[in-house]
C-alpha cells in the first residue's frame, strides 16, 4: 500500500468524521443530501458483500466494517433522529435516486469482468459511488450559506478520489501487470465532477470568503 | 492479473 492510497482512505475516514461530527455534536444535518448518503450505503452494501469470503488485510476488513457502518448510521440519523431529521433540506434535495441507480445497474450488467451476481453488484457499486456525490452538488449548488463543515466534507470526499488517482498512478508503474479499467474509469469520471466544487471552494478559501456556489 | 482480481482496494 502506497502513501496516497493511505493519505486516500485517511482522508474518506476524516470526511466521515466531519460529517457525524456536524450530525452528532451540532445535531444538524442542513445542508446535506440525504439520497447521497442513500447512495453511498447501497455502495458499500453492496461492494463489501466479499467481507467475510475475501479476505485481504486486517486494514480492510476495519475500514470496510467502518464505512459500512457509519453510512447507515448517517441514514439513520437524517431519517430517523427527532433532532436531526427536522433540519434536514427535504424539500431542496428533489434528486430521485433511481435516476443513476437503474443505469449503473444497467451498465454493470452491461460491462463487467465476469457474470456473477457478487462480480456483477461489486462493478455496480463501482459505477453508483462515481455519480453518488450528484444529489449533493445539486444541493450545494441551491444552498444559500454552505455551511463550513459542508464545505469541509464535500472537499475531504474530493480529496480522497483525487488521491486514489494519484495511487493508481503509483501502481502502474510499481507492479506487473497491474490495471483495472472499470476502476480506472469510473474514478477519473468520479474526481471530475468534483472539479467545479474544487474551483469555487479553492477561490472563496483564498479570498477569505463564505463558501458559495453560482446557480 | 485482470480487472476481476484487484479487489484489495476500498
Amino acid at each position: 500500500m502506497n502513501i496516497f492510497r493511505l493519505c486516500g482512505d485517511m482522508t474518506h475516514l476524516l470526511s466521515v468524521v466531519v460529517l457525524l461530527l456536524k450530525i452528532h455534536t451540532i445535531k444538524s444535518c442542513a445542508g446535506i443530501s440525504l439520497k447521497t448518503q442513500e447512495l453511498y450505503a447501497l455502495v458499500f452494501a453492496t461492494r463489501y458483500l466479499d467481507i467475510f469470503t475475501h479476505h485481504v488485510s486486517l486494514y480492510n476488513t476495519v475500514m470496510k466494517i467502518i464505512f459500512l457502518g457509519t453510512s447507515f448510521t448517517i441514514v439513520w440519523y437524517m431519517r430517523h433522529h427527532k433532532v436531526v431529521r427536522q433540519t434536514y433540506d427535504k424539500e431542496q434535495d428533489t434528486f430521485k435516486h433511481y435516476m443513476l441507480i437503474i443505469p449503473c445497474f444497467a451498465l454493470a450488467l452491461l460491462i463487467k469482468t465476469k457474470f456473477t451476481p457478487l462480480e456483477v453488484l461489486w462493478t455496480f457499486s463501482i459505477y453508483l459511488e462515481a455519480v453518488a456525490i450528484f444529489p449533493q452538488l445539486v444541493l450545494l449548488q441551491r444552498t444559500k450559506n454552505i455551511d463550513n463543515l459542508t464545505g469541509n466534507y464535500v472537499f475531504l470526499l474530493g480529496a480522497y478520489r483525487g488521491l486514489y488517482l494519484l495511487n493508481w498512478i503509483v501502481r502502474y508503474f510499481t507492479e506487473k501487470g497491474y490495471r483495472q479499467w472499470i476502476t480506472w474509469i469510473s474514478g477519473i469520471v468520479q474526481t471530475a465532477l468534483y472539479a467545479d466544487f474544487f474551483y469555487y471552494y479553492i477561490k472563496c478559501w483564498r479570498n477569505n470568503e463564505k463558501l458559495h456556489l453560482p446557480s | 492479473t485482470n480487472d476481476a482480481d484487484v479487489k484489495d482496494e476500498l
